[in-house]
């Protein structure tokens, strides 16, 4: 009965495994990242996949930003400040951030803040 | 997230996670999700990354970030980290960097350069515990040999704690949420108490891939953030990752 009582704890769950059922969605594709290649180059392949998921993603990104600042500021200002912020990144890190950008299409500032959410998020 | 380091009774051992992201990101009225977590499932994706033809280290991440949250050194160690929540967070590190005060590194790119150049499991411990960072956070390390797994709780500065797995102790397993582990979690949140019960429950002498899947399937610690689950074993090298669920009822963190 305590499951249906938040939080919902359950008796430990048993044979879940191999994966299946309403708590398993999908599995993962693989993909390989050839450190051989230049950086800029080196995620060409996953982000041609993912192009896609990427923009749905930055896009509620922006639409969450908005809700907070209407104006649509917030994403100016991330637009304008964080690809020069990006030039301050070590490399390898820095050329494959403007690489995924290059390929997918998407503004350098946005990729740049995605590549940093877990500084941005730890308060 | 919930990470957990086990080593079972031939002391091979085995990583486990659950990442979950987005909470307080947009919730979906409609589907009882969050917004963020939900579009971040899409871009899950297994890496293996390749030097001279060889793998150098393998992750579970996101298509378009390039630092890592999860991954695996095959025959060497296995790395996750959870967020650990402050007020002197990385927004302050963030601060500091545009001012040009740039000693600290980035956490995802710490764990990635790890993952690519740590040549043992103590020199992974090693660059966890001693490198500065914009932002804290908690390493969990598992090795390949018999007590070789350990919570490292850090602060932007320093290594506050070094909890290691002690077979002779009873401690045949490490559990991280995102809490400190000397200090009870937020009641709201417990995710350790339920995964801490399920993981006794299973036993040192039955803890295998399998069980350590139900034991991060089980709810709360399957919640509506979790986005994926990673299971690893050093000695073989194996990464494996699924794309989760949570049906209703679930706490939605």
């Amino acid at each position: 009965t305590t499951q249906f009582i938040p939080p919902y704890t359950e008796d430990c769950r048993t044979d879940m495994y191999p994966p299946k059922g309403p708590t398993f969605r999908s599995t993962v594709s693989w993909y390989t990242i050839d450190l051989d290649l230049p950086p800029h180059k080196r995620w060409t392949s996953v982000i041609k996949d993912k192009k896609k998921d990427l923009d749905d993603m930055i896009q509620a990104v922006r639409d969450l930003a908005k809700a907070f600042v209407p104006s649509g500021r917030l994403i100016e200002l991330v637009d304008i400040s964080l690809p020069l912020m990006l030039n301050t990144l070590p490399n390898p890190f820095r050329d494959e951030i403007k690489g995924i950008a290059s390929d997918s299409g998407i503004p350098l500032g946005e990729i740049t803040l995605f590549n940093i959410f877990y500084e941005v998020f730890t308060v | 997230c919930t990470s957990v380091v086990a080593e079972d009774s031939k002391g091979n051992l085995l990583h486990g996670r659950n990442l979950d992201f987005g909470l307080f990101m947009g919730w979906d009225l409609k589907n009882k999700s969050w917004i963020m977590s939900e579009k971040l499932k899409p871009l899950v994706v297994n890496l293996d990354f390749r030097r001279n033809n060889k793998t150098v280290f393998k992750s579970t991440n996101f298509a378009g970030y390039v630092g890592m949250l999860t991954g695996i050194r095959p025959h060497l160690f296995s790395l996750t980290m959870n967020e650990r929540f402050s007020l002197d967070g990385g927004y302050i590190g963030i601060l500091e960097w545009i001012l040009g005060q740039r000693d600290g590194m980035w956490m995802s790119f710490l764990t990635r350069s790890v993952l690519e150049n740590a040549t043992s499991y103590e020199n992974a411990r090693s660059l966890l515990a001693q490198t500065k960072l914009l932002a804290p956070a908690y390493f969990i390390l598992g090795g390949n040999q018999s007590g070789q797994g350990c919570i490292i709780t850090r602060s932007r500065e320093l290594s506050l704690d070094l909890l290691e797995l002690n077979v002779k102790l009873g401690r045949w397993y490490v559990l991280e949420t995102n809490y400190d582990h000397w200090e009870d979690p937020f009641f709201l949140d417990d995710r350790r108490t339920p995964a801490m019960t399920c993981m006794n429950m299973t036993t040192q002498n039955n803890i295998s891939i399998k069980t350590l899947y139900d034991v991060l399937s089980t709810k709360p610690v399957l919640n509506k953030l979790t986005t994926y689950t990673t299971l690893m074993q050093v000695s073989n090298g194996n990464l494996e990752s699924y794309i989760r669920d949570c049906p209703n009822p679930c706490m939605p963190w």
